[in-house]
């Protein structure tokens, strides 16, 4: 999946399988990534786990699991809060979002987090204060929202152009992720117009939109980018540091590239 | 290595003049001091990995943990606790509010995002 780390870093990474996205004393979020097309190693997320650890005297410790098939507006136990003063709550995000949205609320930290289901998959998104964060925490750098991605575990564009020599087969097993109808092929053009009309502005997610409208040829990502960057506006970061269009600050530099190539 | 900027911020906030003594176990107000020591030396283990005085700090720490009956998961403050305001659970659990009675109302806190999305 493509990712945003707390630095306001951008990649675009495989990690298949479980992987930590954070983990401290306050909370640890792990999530399941499931490969999506044949012949690509692009995954995409369907299972969210993230667990709220006990805080004194606000909150007992909850679990909360979100799965493809399954995005619960309640805790693990059944309940829907923590907490005498409500400190920790979850609620169902309506309005003219894209996709399911549930939105906890963990206010002794002053955190909040969003979780949808966008077509087979899940998107997250968090907003923590920066001093509840340790950057310097050393638990084998395995926390990809404070450190990124690992480097072997990111999709770049010279992996991208050698894989696309070959076609893209849309996967049918049940070991590749739930079973989809197969998509239409995208040319860059064509992925290019369709993500305009979904984001408009020429930034991060509209490049990730372009990649993976190119990868999977399943239209529904442009609505995982959208919702990508509603939730940043949901949930800003103190500087929000938007990338000006064509102008992209990402760590693997240069994804409309490789798109093209991909294609 | 500023694990003296650590001990001097404890000191601070356990001083007689905070309201606050360390022979007042069980008190609420004394944990949150604590955890924001632990917190800070922590901050400091990789800076601090051959300083004497962390290590002394980082046992000490644990000490008083035990002493006092002290949780080490619950809230923390950077600053002052006054002992005759003291603060509701309902206010303790909100971030917000703590950064408020920290006395750092003035100074923006800082928020970081970070999100997971596409393939």
């Amino acid at each position: 999946p493509h990712l945003r780390t707390f630095r306001d870093e951008f990649q675009t990474c495989k990690v298949e399988g479980a992987w930590p996205l954070i983990d401290n004393r306050f909370l640890s979020v792990q999530v399941t990534n499931v490969p999506v097309v044949l012949g690509s190693s692009a995954t995409a997320t369907s299972k969210i786990t993230v667990i709220f650890k006990s805080y004194h005297g606000c909150t007992d410790q909850k679990v909360y699991q979100a799965t493809t098939d399954d995005l619960p507006l309640a805790f693990q136990d059944g309940t829907r809060s923590g907490g005498e003063s409500g400190s920790l709550t979850i609620v169902e995000r309506g309005g003219s979002g894209v996709g399911r949205q549930v939105k906890i609320q963990a206010r002794y930290i002053g955190t909040s987090i969003i979780v949808r289901r966008v077509g087979s998959y899940l998107t997250f998104a968090i907003r923590m204060p920066e001093d509840t964060l340790d950057f310097s925490e050393d638990n084998g750098g395995l926390q990809l929202c404070l450190h990124g991605c690992p480097r072997n575990e990111l999709i770049k564009e010279h992996t991208l152009g050698r894989q696309s020599q070959q076609p893209r087969v849309q996967g049918t097993s049940t070991e590749l992720g739930p079973l989809r109808p197969p998509h239409q092929v995208y040319t860059v053009e064509r992925a290019t117009a369709k993500c305009r009309e979904t984001l408009q502005v020429e930034d991060v997610y509209f490049q990730s939109c372009v990649f993976d409208l190119l990868t999977t040829g399943d239209p529904e990502f442009s609505m995982a980018a959208y919702g990508a960057l509603e939730d940043l506006k949901a949930l800003p970061p103190s500087k929000l540091k938007q990338n000006s269009p064509r102008t992209p600050r990402l760590s693997n530099r240069g994804v409309s590239h490789a798109a093209a190539a991909a294609a | 290595c500023r694990i003296q900027r650590c001990n001097a911020e404890y000191v601070a906030s356990t001083s007689p003049s905070s309201g606050l003594q360390e022979d007042a176990a069980l008190d609420v107000d004394y944990c949150i001091a604590l955890r924001a020591y632990a917190l800070c030396t922590r901050r400091q283990a990789r800076s601090c990995r051959g300083d004497l005085v962390y290590h002394s700090a980082v046992f000490r720490i644990k000490e008083l943990f035990s002493q006092h009956n002290c949780s080490s998961d619950g809230p923390t403050s950077s600053a002052k606790v006054p002992s005759t305001s003291r603060p509701a659970v309902s206010e303790l659990c909100d971030y917000e509010n703590r950064v408020l009675m920290s006395g750092s109302a003035g100074q923006q806190k800082k928020y970081a995002h970070c999100g997971l999305f596409g393939d």
